[in-house]
């Protein structure tokens, strides 16, 4: 069965769209079946593809649960279901919807057998998209950047992920923190430093994603990051986080 | 009366809070009254001033329409009304309340006559918070990365403001696009370039904000720019930025 895993912080801008994106591509690249679900605001994940939603987009499935998950293929291992704007209008139709917060999950069902891992990019929110994700996901990667507007959200998105375990998914957990964009200074320094002394029983990844001008410039391009430049460090580490991920699945 | 300017993109973590609060204090700096309303769904813009929401929050009087803003002071020309993670309750809320688009517009009339300038923070998306601010406001100004992930969303967001301006407030219109967090790179000057193509008919502020590490250090401190280092080229950007503001309002 797949691995779910949920792409989230309400913090907007800290690569979480990155993350799923790369970190889906280190996976497939390792010869494992991927699935990226773009749950991103602006259809940021489908455009790092240049995917388009022409023949369909999941903002359909989630209103209209009779509406299987449109799949689009970037290679053989690493698929995606798309998004555009449209998702936007989500938000508003699913709140007077039934079981609002389930939907993602009923959708994705039929694909838990075909995957090893489902990766779903959320919005910068704490909304019924980044609820519908969490529900869907069996854990939730956070990624951050270690500076003070990205450090006070973390309460309320781990009070957040408490609650939907308790009430709907008690299988999810926090895979861990994952520290993005992180550069060489004293800000990003004594950051990390506060966020491992304030959340020690939560995982921090040991593989951090350095800020990268190969990245702004693969997403220029539209062109996944392993084919633009699969020696650049960005590509190294996101190898590297895949690595540590499935070390510490197998682990547990 | 008070020029009411809301800072918005619904794309992350692209200087949206950062703007309102140098800005707001570059104005203060020139004598101007400057009031500055914390909309971000995680109270950013309170904490950059290290404000706190014991004695009120935006919040309230946005949910119960007879409880005045609550105005704290940062200098005897810089106040604010701040907000905390509560805020994002409100976006639940407000979404069954009558007129739940105009809150924050009712909410601002007590102040007009007493500022010079109110300056709202928005959050990441297009959501009732933002609506409210783009009902109150008589200007937006659009703060971007040049980064694609940020230029995608823009026509949605140009969208929202155009039905505002029709349906509920004909006094909004677009003070201009503000490039924040630029870097001397290839990827940065050939986005500013697709957007100055683009948007032919939407004014683009010359000033733009370079990145720097003082605007982190200062924000890791809770300290006000110019107290930090009123030396620092972001200071000294957001004045230039003031000076242009003030000149593109007195030349119309
Ligand atoms: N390691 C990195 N080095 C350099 N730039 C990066 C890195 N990771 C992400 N970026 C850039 O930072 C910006 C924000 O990243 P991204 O869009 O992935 O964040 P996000 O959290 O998904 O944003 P949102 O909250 O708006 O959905 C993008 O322009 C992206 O190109
Ligand atoms: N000119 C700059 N140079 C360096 N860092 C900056 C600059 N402007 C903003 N930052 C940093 O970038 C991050 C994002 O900025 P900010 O929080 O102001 O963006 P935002 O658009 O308000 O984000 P959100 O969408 O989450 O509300 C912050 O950590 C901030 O310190
Ligand atoms: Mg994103
Ligand atoms: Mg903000």
């Amino acid at each position: 069965k797949a691995t779910v895993i949920a792409i989230a912080n309400n913090k907007g801008g800290v690569g979480k769209t990155t993350t799923t994106a790369y970190l889906g591509e280190a996976l497939s690249n390792r010869g494992l079946k991927v699935l990226l679900i773009d749950l991103d605001s602006q259809g940021n994940l489908s455009q790092i593809f240049n995917v388009t939603t022409e023949n369909g987009q999941v903002f359909n499935s989630l209103v209209n649960y009779t509406i299987p998950l449109h799949i689009e293929e970037v290679t053989e291992y690493l698929h995606i279901a798309p998004s555009d704007l449209e998702l936007q209008k989500a938000e508003q139709i699913l709140l007077s919807a039934p079981a609002s917060q389930q939907r993602l999950q009923r959708a994705l069902v039929p694909f838990l057998d075909i995957y090893d891992f489902i990766l779903i990019d959320c919005p910068p929110s704490l909304s019924v998209l980044t609820l519908n994700a969490l529900n869907a996901a069996n854990s939730c990667i956070v990624a951050m950047q270690p500076e003070m507007n990205a450090v006070n959200g973390l309460n309320s998105l781990f009070g957040v992920i408490y609650e939907t375990q308790i009430f709907s998914n008690p299988t999810l957990h926090i895979e861990g923190i994952l520290f993005t964009i992180v550069e060489k200074n004293t800000v990003h320094t004594s950051m990390k430093e506060a966020v491992r002394e304030n959340y020690q029983s939560v995982n921090i990844f040991d593989t951090e994603i350095k800020k990268g001008i190969e990245i702004k410039k693969a997403q220029a391009l539209k062109a996944p990051i392993f084919d633009f430049d699969k020696n650049s460090a960005a590509a190294k580490s996101y190898d590297e986080l895949a690595l540590e991920l499935l070390n510490n699945i197998n682990s547990k």
